[in-house]
């Protein structure tokens, strides 16, 4: 887990490409 | 979104599921095909193109990483949305972006790319094979063009290029997946559905052929990638350390 944490965070957030 | 369900799809479960698809493809797209236009944009000017090359390595590196890096970070916002990824378990989400973010990225490109110049557009500009010289791939990128090239002579629609993406993604022959039939089902659903598009739009028959076969091509470039990548740091091991964006070293360092 620690070695994806962005891709972790990413899959777990509600972001929207007008976020990123 | 059960993606355990019946494996008889009807035609309208199908269209569902490209209905989601495409939705999601566009939503996340990055640039909307109107603006990308390349009437709506110069090429790179002779002191630009000077500019980029006189650029270090190290510099040019860089600046391509950040940008690879924005574009998988649409992709990610792809993969969430398609229905069943999410249901996934998290090891698998992360085994298929790793291996396939970029891969999208590239099918992507396509929407980008001027055949009449051969550019693509890059940093505000359409920019040819020459802007990257500074690099060090000539090779790779030459054939990141032909690519691009070939998949943008299938003029492909939006529709279609959303459901390749997907299909290019829910890879169930990735290492390391630990629920490997699941994802297969999802891919074969996937494909049902390109397939029920395919004939609903009245492609020929072998453009789905055609377009399957180009996935051991985005394979192979971005294994040349993972390649570059390594050597690159092996020479500038700082420079990635200190200046690539997390991200990028996350998807790529090993």
């Amino acid at each position: 887990k620690e070695k994806h944490k962005i891709l972790h965070r990413l899959l777990q957030n509600s972001t929207s490409p007008v976020d990123l | 979104s059960d993606i355990d369900s019946s494996p008889t799809d009807t035609t309208s479960d199908l269209e569902h599921l490209s209905e989601n698809i495409c939705k999601s493809h566009m939503e996340t797209c990055q640039y909307l095909r109107e603006e990308l236009e390349p009437s709506k944009w110069q090429t790179v000017l002779n002191t630009e193109l000077e500019a980029y090359q006189k650029k270090s390595q190290e510099e040019m590196w860089q600046v391509c990483a950040v940008k690879v890096t924005e574009a998988v970070q649409y992709v990610v916002e792809f993969a969430k949305r398609i229905d069943g990824f999410m249901e996934l378990c998290q090891n698998d989400q992360i085994v298929l972006l790793k291996a396939g973010s970029l891969e999208v990225v590239f099918v992507r490109m396509c929407r980008a790319y001027d055949s009449q110049n051969n550019s693509v557009y890059f940093d505000g500009k359409y920019a040819g094979p020459e802007v990257f010289r500074s690099l060090g791939c000539d090779d790779l990128i030459s054939s990141v063009f032909d690519f691009a090239k070939s998949m943008s002579s299938l003029q492909l629609t939006e529709d279609e290029i959303g459901l390749f993406s997907a299909y290019v993604l829910m890879s169930s022959d990735r290492s390391w997946l630990q629920e490997k039939n699941r994802v297969e089902k999802l891919q074969q659903r996937i494909q049902a559905a390109l397939q029920n598009l395919l004939q609903k739009n009245q492609r020929d028959k072998g453009v789905l052929t055609k377009m399957i076969c180009k996935v051991s091509t985005v394979r192979g470039l971005c294994s040349r990638h993972m390649e570059k990548l390594s050597a690159f740091r092996a020479l500038h091991p700082d420079t990635v350390h200190s200046r690539f964006p997390p991200l990028y070293k996350e998807l790529f360092g090993s």
